[in-house]
């Protein structure tokens, strides 16, 4: 069971909207467990999952607060949430990853995708420490090249601990238009090598449209930009079967 | 002098890009020191600062680490930016802050611009202490709607001890197309009332290219829709005269 953590140190730069187009281009052809880990809660706004609508399955890992999950909310993919304000602490995260490394879980999902919050807090670290594989996510700024060096090294100190997670690359966002796209990714690529992975996720408005709707945006426009550059990063990552 | 602080629950909205072109805008007609409060510092890439190039007047505030100034960095306003890592612990902030308040700076200047770190940890509450006014900045997206209230709860709190800082209102930022809007903006502004403010800073390639350029919007591209929003915003705020 793959578990990759979908990263980044900047606050805003598409970490959930990576996570969730990923986990539902994903869980066509694989079971696949998409875990909302941002006490902020992103993805219940994105996919606007509603109780009353579409009453979760409640549960609870050890003594804290208790977790929703929401079978399908997510194309195919089952979404794990916070509950309430209990279920947002560092222990209850802990106890719900420990809960994760159990048979059943394993026996259920093929892969298990983590959405976090930006900085490299101590929650970030946890869910470092839970993953095989991170996928860091950065917006396509000029800023990107000063702000990555101290992500990578905080990468490099907990892989040199346990071996893991290794790091899958890195994914440029929200890119603005291409008569600034050339100057600056030529760039970033040329600081960052080939950590950097060759599909770059254009500012798209039908991303902001989806996330009106409450859907992936591979869902509600697959040939949109941004949708077209999700499904080539999914291939990439081995979360895909080649396009048709 | 008014002390006016730039701030966000959520990373990556457009602080310091409000920031930047409000102080730009304030300084055509009053003397502006525009602060990078943010220890990521983001106003040095944004308006490529190199102190090989422009070397920076450097100096201590108390024992903590060192500060630059950069005059006339941001059009006619100067820039205050840490130096150095020791600068950028809350001891240092906390020195700085006090040492903006003597009688020398007061002199100097009409108007301080804090730029911030996004959340509202320790860092932006000593912002809060030092300020007189707070503008809020929002992305206008769905998730809004959901993140504020923890924000304007914040803010309460922080008058209801001292009396300050006033919120001159919330702006929302890199509004997504007009069919975006119209939907998205009409849900924040029922939601929000009147401390939502009227400019609504668009997405807006230009913001991007003037990153690119190391210069703020309203100067690289003076007519662009976020420019003009950006115009409009200080005008409101007292920031600017009537555009001619
Ligand atoms: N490619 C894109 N084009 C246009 N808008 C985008 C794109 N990617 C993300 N956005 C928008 O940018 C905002 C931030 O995206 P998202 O919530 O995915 O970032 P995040 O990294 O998870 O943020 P946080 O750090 O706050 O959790 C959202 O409103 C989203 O709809
Ligand atoms: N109106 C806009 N149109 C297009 N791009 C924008 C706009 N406003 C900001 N951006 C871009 O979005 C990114 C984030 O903006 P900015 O750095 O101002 O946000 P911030 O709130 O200061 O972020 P942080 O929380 O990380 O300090 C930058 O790359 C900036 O150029
Ligand atoms: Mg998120
Ligand atoms: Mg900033």
């Amino acid at each position: 069971m793959r578990k990759l953590l979908i990263a980044s140190q900047k606050g805003g730069v598409g970490k959930t909207t990576t996570a969730l187009n990923l986990a539902v281009l994903a869980a066509e052809n694989r079971r696949v467990l998409l875990v909302d880990a941002d006490p902020l809660g992103g993805m219940t706004a994105a996919l606007k999952l509603d109780p009353k609508v579409h009453p979760p399955r409640i549960g609870h890992a050890g003594q804290q607060g208790r977790w929703a999950l929401w079978p399908g909310a997510a194309g195919a993919a089952d979404v794990l949430t916070c509950f309430e304000p209990a279920s947002q602490s560092e222990a209850a995260l802990q106890a719900m990853l420990a809960r994760l490394e159990r048979d059943d879980i394993r026996q259920r999902y093929d892969c298990i995708l983590f959405d976090s919050p930006p900085l490299l807090g101590e929650r970030t670290r946890c869910l470092l420490a839970a993953s095989d594989e991170v996928l860091v996510v950065v917006r396509a700024e000029p800023l990107a090249v000063r702000t990555l060096p101290s992500l990578l090294r905080v990468l490099q100190e907990v892989r040199a601990q346990r071996d893991r997670p290794r790091t899958r690359g890195i994914v440029l966002t929200q890119s603005p238009g291409p008569e600034n796209d050339l100057a600056l990714e030529a760039g970033l690529r040329r600081a960052l090598g080939d950590r950097l992975l060759a599909p770059l996720i254009p500012h798209d408005d039908q991303v902001a449209r989806a996330a009106l709707l409450g859907a992936a945006v591979v869902h509600s426009a697959p040939h949109a930009p941004a949708a077209r550059q999700y499904r080539e990063l999914a291939r990439l990552l081995e979360l895909a079967t080649e396009s048709p």
